[in-house]
């Protein structure tokens, strides 16, 4: 059996090419290499698959860089929705969550679906008392809050207002 | 959009796949990242998935399923079903993004077709390589 390999992604949301600067790309390439080194640190000590994409995406739900868990993006409402999945190859369980806040990271709680309910996909309140009931840490509004997030709807609603053409794809992306 | 994909020691996969959606999003609008077999996918036979891009394009051509499908039925490699998937299903039909997959064996693929693509990856006994573009 050969051993072990993991890939990340790592999206920002509304990054354009132009706007990247050395600084920002460090940040980056920083923030990508530690959720790689918490992913792999778990298979380099013979840990599960599901264990090591866990971690790494823990790592990357915490770093504001990111639009997932503290780095998410806003909605049109000017509130924060966060969905995440898991899935296991030795037999297809799988977990998630949608339109969820309170959950510093999403991604335990879709993992919490997978092992502890017949279900695939919870959302809304019971998702949340889920969460509670695995012990999960909860963020408030100002754990979550961002500015870049923030500054960010303020231009896109503003481009729509305006009737500002976008030919941005990752404004479409998470 | 983040994700991760991973094959451990033993041959097991694994997919992961979290985020906040997309800036100034209709409240209440899901997209593919917690769509089993559309934005995440995992089944030891073949590979495992996650994407980020259009999220209803991906939902719309299960993105993920769709390159284990290949696997499975054409016999394509991981490299040549992940590319097929986003470069001829998706790109054509309004679908940006990519994603990062793993084989069975090991194989890591991390194909896109657009811009603002973060990606780092690491096999055993190799450096962690890590790319943006």
């Amino acid at each position: 059996m050969s051993g072990y390999s993991l890939a990340i992604h790592g999206g920002a949301g509304t990054i354009l090419k132009s706007k990247m600067t050395p600084e920002k790309e460090a940040a980056y390439r920083e923030g990508l290499s530690t959720a790689l080194e918490a992913g792999e640190a778990v298979l380099r000590k013979g840990g599960s698959a599901m264990d090591a994409v866990e971690a790494a995406v823990c790592a990357l739900e915490d770093e504001p860089l990111f639009n997932s868990g503290r780095g998410a993006v806003y909605t049109s409402a000017g509130a924060q929705e966060m969905d995440a999945c898991v899935m296991d190859g030795r037999d297809r369980s799988a977990g998630a969550v949608a339109g969820i806040f309170g959950p510093k990271n999403p991604i335990r709680l879709a993992r919490a679906v997978m092992e502890r309910t017949p279900h695939v996909l919870l959302i809304g309140p019971r998702a949340l008392e889920l969460a509670q009931e695995a012990g999960l840490e909860f963020g408030d509004r100002d754990y979550f809050f961002d500015q870049k997030r923030w500054d960010a709807l303020q231009k896109t609603m503003q481009m729509r207002e305006s009737g500002e053409e976008d030919d941005d794809p990752a404004r479409r992306h998470g | 959009t983040v994700g991760a994909v991973a094959r451990d020691r033993d041959g097991n996969l694994a997919a992961a796949t979290s985020t906040g959606g997309m800036t100034a999003k209709m409240p209440g609008r899901i997209g593919d990242t917690p769509i089993p077999g559309a934005g995440t996918f995992a089944d030891n036979a073949t590979c495992a998935v996650s994407a980020t891009g259009h999220g209803e394009v991906f939902i719309r051509y299960t993105a993920g399923a769709e390159i284990a499908a290949r696997m499975r039925h054409l016999g394509e490699t991981l490299e040549q079903a992940a590319r097929h998937v986003v470069m001829e299903d998706l790109a054509p039909n309004d679908g940006s993004g990519g994603l990062v997959a793993v084989d069975s064996e090991g194989n890591i693929t991390l194909p896109f077709n657009c811009e603002g693509m973060y990606r780092s990856s690491v096999r055993e006994g190799s450096d962690p390589e890590t790319a943006i573009y």
